[in-house]
C-alpha cells in the first residue's frame, strides 16, 4: 500500500443552504495538503489535513464550529500515532482555532493524554495557538452539527 | 466535525478527529472526537476517524473496534461492522467513519451524507460518501 490520506468532513445533516461543490473542493484541497505533508510522516498529515479543514470556516470545526447553548465555541479534538500508540488531546477549548496543533502538544509535550478547558488553553497560550475567539474570522453554524 | 487517517511511506498509521460538536450542546460538554478509540485510533494495522452523534460514538468505541476488526477482516467490511453496530446495539445510525489499513482505505456510512476526500501520489479526489471509490484514487 503506497502513501495515502483519507479525510471526511463530518457525516449527519447540513443546516441551510450549502455549496457543496465547496465543500468538496475544500476537502480536497486538505487532503493534497495532506498528501504533501506525509514526507514529514503520517502524523503531519493528519495534523496539516485536520488543520486546513478548521481554518476554513466550512466544517463544525476550528473556526466553522457551532456554538453552544451560552453562545460560546468550545471545541474538541484528538490525534494519534499508530506506530508508539501515542495519543494527545484537548477538550472544551474556547480560544484555540486550530485545536489539532494543541492535541499534537499534548502528545509530544506532556506525559498526558487528554486537557481540558483552562489547563489546555493555558498550553496554547504557551505555545502561540491561543487566539481570542472574538478575534476569528467566523462563521458559526455553516457545517454540520455533530460531533 | 472533521477527520483525516493516513499511512506514510515507512507503513506507520496516524489518526486525526476536530470538532465544535453539537449544536446547543450543554457548556464544558465533551464528545467522542477527543477520546481515544472513540472519534479516532491508529494503530500498527491501521487508522481511524469517526463522526456522528459523539455520546454513543464513545460508548461503543467505534474506532477502535474498527482497528480491530482489520485483524480478521478486509477494510470494507471492518469499517461497515463497526457503524453496523451502533444501529444494533442502540437501533439508531448516523455516524461515518473513515478507515485506513494495509490493504487498502475504507469508508463506513449509515447517515445521509458525508464529504469525503482522498490523496495519493497519484492524485486526489473528492465526494459525498457512497460516490466515490476511495480505492480508484
Amino acid at each position: 500500500m503506497r502513501p495515502f490520506v483519507l479525510l471526511h468532513g463530518g457525516a449527519g445533516s447540513w443546516s441551510g443552504k450549502v455549496d457543496v461543490e465547496r465543500v468538496l473542493s475544500k476537502v480536497e484541497e486538505c487532503a493534497r495538503m495532506g498528501r504533501y505533508a506525509l514526507g514529514g510522516g503520517a502524523l503531519a498529515a493528519v495534523e496539516e489535513s485536520v488543520a486546513c479543514m478548521e481554518s476554513s470556516g466550512l466544517f463544525n470545526a476550528g473556526v466553522g464550529a457551532v456554538t453552544n447553548s451560552a453562545g460560546m465555541v468550545e471545541l474538541d479534538a484528538g490525534i494519534m500515532d499508530g506506530a508508539r500508540r501515542g495519543a494527545g488531546a484537548v477538550a472544551c477549548v474556547r480560544n484555540v482555532p486550530n485545536p489539532i496543533r494543541l492535541a499534537r502538544r499534548v502528545m509530544e509535550e506532556t506525559p498526558h493524554v487528554l486537557l481540558v478547558c483552562e489547563g489546555a488553553e493555558d498550553l496554547a497560550r504557551a505555545r502561540g495557538l491561543w487566539s481570542p475567539q472574538s478575534s476569528w474570522k467566523w462563521s458559526a453554524s455553516s457545517g454540520h452539527s455533530g460531533d | 466535525t472533521v477527520g483525516a487517517v493516513a499511512l506514510d511511506g515507512s507503513g506507520v498509521f496516524a489518526a486525526a478527529t476536530s470538532t465544535g460538536g453539537i449544536r446547543g450542546k450543554m457548556p464544558c460538554r465533551v464528545g467522542d472526537s477527543p477520546v481515544p478509540g472513540a472519534g479516532y485510533y491508529a494503530g500498527t494495522e491501521g487508522a481511524a476517524s469517526a463522526t456522528g452523534i459523539g455520546e454513543m460514538i464513545m460508548v461503543e468505541l467505534v474506532s477502535f473496534r474498527a482497528v480491530e476488526l482489520l485483524r480478521n477482516a478486509e477494510a470494507h467490511r471492518a469499517a461497515e461492522e463497526a457503524v453496523g453496530a451502533l444501529e444494533r446495539d442502540f437501533g439508531w445510525g448516523n455516524v461515518g467513519l473513515i478507515l485506513m489499513s494495509r490493504s487498502g482505505p475504507a469508508i463506513g456510512l449509515s447517515a445521509k451524507l458525508m464529504p469525503v476526500a482522498a490523496a495519493s501520489d497519484s492524485g486526489s479526489a473528492s465526494a459525498l460518501a457512497g460516490e466515490m471509490k476511495v480505492e480508484d484514487v
